[in-house]
């Protein structure tokens, strides 16, 4: 792993004394090597080397006996910070019903996040909507359907060819004089790229005014997690993301990506097919994962 | 500027490994590359960046084309194809493609839900079957994939249909006892028409960094991937981990996802796919 790459290099290093910058830089070049594998976006992580190579740059590493532990501290507690710091809860504050709203490329996860979800906030006593504004994907809105019974949640949509935006407006109002607590909203997979699909988005979220808009992400996804997260974030301004898939072997790297370009925490961490495997998202394990 | 004096500069080789990182094809074949077309340049004395993306774009097309093979038919009898992959990454989507394809041609298709397990799974298929005109054979839900593969194969045979989709449920690379299923419901295909199937597709999303290499090595060990499907390189994913997956693994990329509609899928060009990764 790292902690071995990086004992490596100052052993190298050894029996001159004080370390340089000049073999903090070589350090660091495991470091940014290691954080590419996991795929984080290489934007990304030139700037997080060049912070945690300020921070390298302390009396404490360079005269340190063990340099390489020094510098894995400061990668892993920046990245801790990047990642927020402390699991953050779902925001569901203000007058019933709570509005969520997932947002994600296609096949990330959104619809059985939205089944999770339920789930969840159902074990904490709350009554939850799971209104389904997918009206592309072929049995979308039975899938959601299915997860409803299987949470414990009402379940509301229209017919296929209704404008989403309306099925958005007619599920808060059934969420309302429901009187549900909370009302999520599964919409359909969409890439960045789809002017008229990110539109849609937009007039879904103007529709309800959600007090979480979340962005459903894949674990796996490589490189351009950061442009997927800026677009999303700019369309329908994002309030936290959801990971998904993390019970597979991928490093992760695209959670550091996304939390550093929006800023937006990461609230849970899917964790399986089934709608139990759902967790708060614990940042220092996260940062563990990604170096490796 | 990045050429000097006609010389390529350290800076462009940084630069130029940085698009091949940007584009998932990983830091080990973004190095080797780079490495390569140092050389390249030694031998040559390339002049411009125009010649030098040319000839990046000629070495990872030959890296896709070494490995490159269509897709398969059976001789005579049914065409049988398995679809595999991690789930979400468009297995099912594709199988409608694939019947859009076939049937398109004259061809008679059933597909075969051999997805028990997930949500709307076989109500998924069914509408691509009805979407395509084709035949579909499902069991109940929660009932076995190996029965459901093998009553398709069967009457494929008994009816005289020329090609079954399989179309199996998502599963995770790392476990264990979903690959052994996959396994399983191989063999039934094989027990039951010698040669079968003639295709087991890997679908790999293309959105996807470098645990793309990772399921393509499990799944090929595991099921004998005979080809790989790229999907959603329409989103703004160059899908490089296809370049990987065809280096370290020698898997042909046979067929690309280009969006969620029955025409949107391509047979894999390695010059057209080479050009887009530097586009
Ligand atoms: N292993 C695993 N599979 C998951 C997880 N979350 C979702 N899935 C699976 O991923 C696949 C895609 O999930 P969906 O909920 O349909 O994804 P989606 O984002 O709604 O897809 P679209 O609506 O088509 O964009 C399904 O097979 C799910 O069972 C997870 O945390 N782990
Ligand atoms: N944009 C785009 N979307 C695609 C493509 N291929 C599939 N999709 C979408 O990706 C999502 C998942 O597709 P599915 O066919 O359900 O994927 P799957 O592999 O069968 O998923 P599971 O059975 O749950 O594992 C759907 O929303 C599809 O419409 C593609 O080439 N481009
Ligand atoms: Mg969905
Ligand atoms: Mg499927």
């Amino acid at each position: 792993g790292l902690s071995a790459r990086l004992a490596g290099v100052f052993k190298k290093l050894r029996g001159k004394g004080k370390l340089s910058e000049k073999d903090i830089d070589e350090a660091l070049r495991e470091v940014r090597l290691s954080l590419l594998e996991a795929d984080v976006n290489f934007k990304v992580v030139r700037e997080f080397i060049a912070q945690v190579k300020e921070k390298s740059l302390s009396a404490e590493v360079l005269e340190s006996l063990t340099p390489a532990q020094q510098v894995i501290k400061i990668v892993h507690e920046e990245m801790v910070e990047l990642l927020g710091g402390k699991a953050k809860p779902l925001d569901l504050s203000g007058n019933p019903p709570a509005v969520v709203v997932l947002y994600g490329l296609q096949g990330s996860g959104k619809t059985t996040t939205a089944g999770k979800l339920a789930l969840n906030l159902r074990k904490s006593g709350r009554r939850v909507l799971l209104v389904s504004c997918d009206v592309y994907r072929p049995a979308a809105q039975r899938q959601l359907e299915i997860l409803a019974e299987k949470s414990g949640a009402g379940f509301f949509t229209m017919d296929p060819g209704t404008d989403p935006a309306a099925i958005a407006r007619g599920g808060y109002e059934k969420a309302r004089t429901g009187a549900y607590d909370v009302v999520i909203f599964d919409t359909a997979g969409r890439t960045q790229l789809d002017d008229e699909m990110m539109d849609e988005a937009a007039r879904i979220r103007d529709a309800v005014s959600p007090r979480e808009s979340i962005l459903v992400v894949d674990a796996m996804t490589g490189q351009e997690a950061c442009k997927v997260a800026q677009a999303f974030d700019e369309k329908v301004g994002l309030t936290g993301i959801i990971l998904t898939k993390i019970d597979s072997d991928a490093r992760g790297g695209a959670a550091l990506s996304i939390a550093k370009v929006t800023g937006k925490p990461i609230k849970f961490a899917s964790t399986g097919e089934k709608l139990e495997d759902f967790q708060v998202f614990h940042p220092d394990r996260m940062a563990s994962r990604i170096l490796g | 500027s990045i050429f000097t004096g006609g010389r390529v500069t350290q800076e462009f080789l940084d630069e130029l490994e940085e698009v091949l990182i940007q584009s998932d094809v990983g830091l080990k074949a973004a190095m080797a590359l780079r490495d390569r077309i140092q050389e390249e340049n030694k031998k040559r004395n390339l002049k411009t960046p125009e010649e030098l993306f040319g000839v990046m774009e000629e070495m990872v097309a030959e890296i896709l084309e070494g490995v490159s093979e269509p897709l398969r038919t059976a001789p005579s009898g049914p065409t049988v194809y398995v679809l595999v992959g991690v789930n979400g990454a468009g297995k099912t989507t594709t199988i409608g493609k694939l019947a859009e394809r076939w049937r398109g041609q004259g061809k008679s298709v059933i597909m075969a839900a051999a997805d028990t397990f997930r949500a709307a799974a076989q109500e998924q298929l069914a509408v691509w079957a009805k979407r395509t005109g084709s035949t579909i054979i499902a069991h109940q839900s929660g009932s076995d994939p190996g029965a459901v593969a093998f009553d398709a194969v069967r009457a494929a045979i008994s009816r005289g249909v020329d090609l079954v989709l399989v179309d199996t449920a998502g599963r995770l690379h790392t476990k264990g006892n979903l690959m052994e299923e996959l396994k399983k419901i191989i063999r039934v295909i094989g027990r039951e028409l010698p040669g079968a199937p003639h295709e087991v597709i890997l679908v790999i999303d293309g959105t996807t960094g470098q645990n793309g290499l990772n399921q393509a090595r499990v799944f090929a060990e595991a099921a004998g991937v005979t080809g790989v499907c790229i999907t959603k390189l329409d989103g703004s994913s160059k899908g490089g981990i296809a370049v990987a997956i065809a280096d370290e693994l020698g898997l042909p990329i046979k067929l690309v996802g280009v969006g969620e509609s029955a025409d949107d899928l391509r047979d894999f060009d390695a010059r057209a796919f080479a050009k887009a990764l530097f586009a």
